[in-house]
């Protein structure tokens, strides 16, 4: 799992 | 996607969409935040620069390439198009303040040190008080159009629905975006003050006007 943020989100 | 984000997106883009029109129909960009739109701008640019190299689904590329266009649609309509009717003078918010701090806490709080991800989370913090300088300005002024009212509501409509979508993410998933929840609360907050003349005065079809 990488540490990323909701980068799907708008 | 959920419910939620979706009609927050939806909101968003009703938000840029009333803009717009109402820049065009009143041929004036009189009581926008000039300062707003240039932040907006550089959100929209630092955030989607995944454009490049990774692809989420059809719905997020159109979403982010209209993000990035429109926003620069509209500074072309307030610093070319309809240039005399943005008064300066009025926007008057120290933006340096807003970007200094947000560039800082970016370097601090992100998933990771590289270029991509302190931009994002620079995009992240600058969206939740770009906003401010148009505050700042109705604030000033005491009062705005109608029209610019409904433009402030559908952008903070978009922001408070971003909540519940996160809260549905946490059940559905099991997991949380500290960095976008924290901003996005900030976010929403600066909004309440308007939230509550918006409901009381314009929807009650009175005119938008700040207590003296």
């Amino acid at each position: 799992d990488t540490p990323e943020g909701n980068k799907d989100e708008l | 996607m959920n419910i939620f984000r979706f009609f927050g997106d939806i909101s968003h883009l009703a938000s840029i969409f009333i803009l717009i029109h109402k820049i065009h129909t009143s041929r004036s960009c009189r009581g926008i935040s000039f300062k707003t739109q240039v932040l907006y701008v550089a959100v929209f640019v630092t955030r989607y620069l995944d454009l490049l190299y990774s692809w989420v689904s059809l719905y997020n590329f159109v979403m982010k390439v209209f993000f990035i266009a429109s926003s620069c649609y509209i500074l072309y309509l307030m610093k070319v198009r309809f240039r005399p009717t943005n008064d300066p003078s009025i926007d008057t918010f120290r933006v340096e303040y807003l970007v200094g701090p947000c560039a800082v806490l970016a370097l601090i709080f992100n998933y990771g040190y590289a270029v991509t991800e302190v931009l994002w989370s620079f995009s992240i913090f600058l969206e939740s008080v770009a906003i401010l300088p148009q505050l700042f300005m109705l604030q000033r002024t005491g009062e705005a159009e109608t029209i610019t009212t409904h433009y402030l509501a559908a952008l903070g409509a978009y922001r408070t629905l971003y909540i519940p979508n996160w809260i549905y993410r946490y059940f559905s998933e099991g997991y949380v975006d500290p960095i976008a929840v924290t901003a996005g609360l900030v976010q929403t907050g600066l909004y309440l003050d308007f939230f509550y003349v918006y409901f009381t005065k314009v929807l009650q079809g009175q005119k938008f006007e700040l207590p003296a």
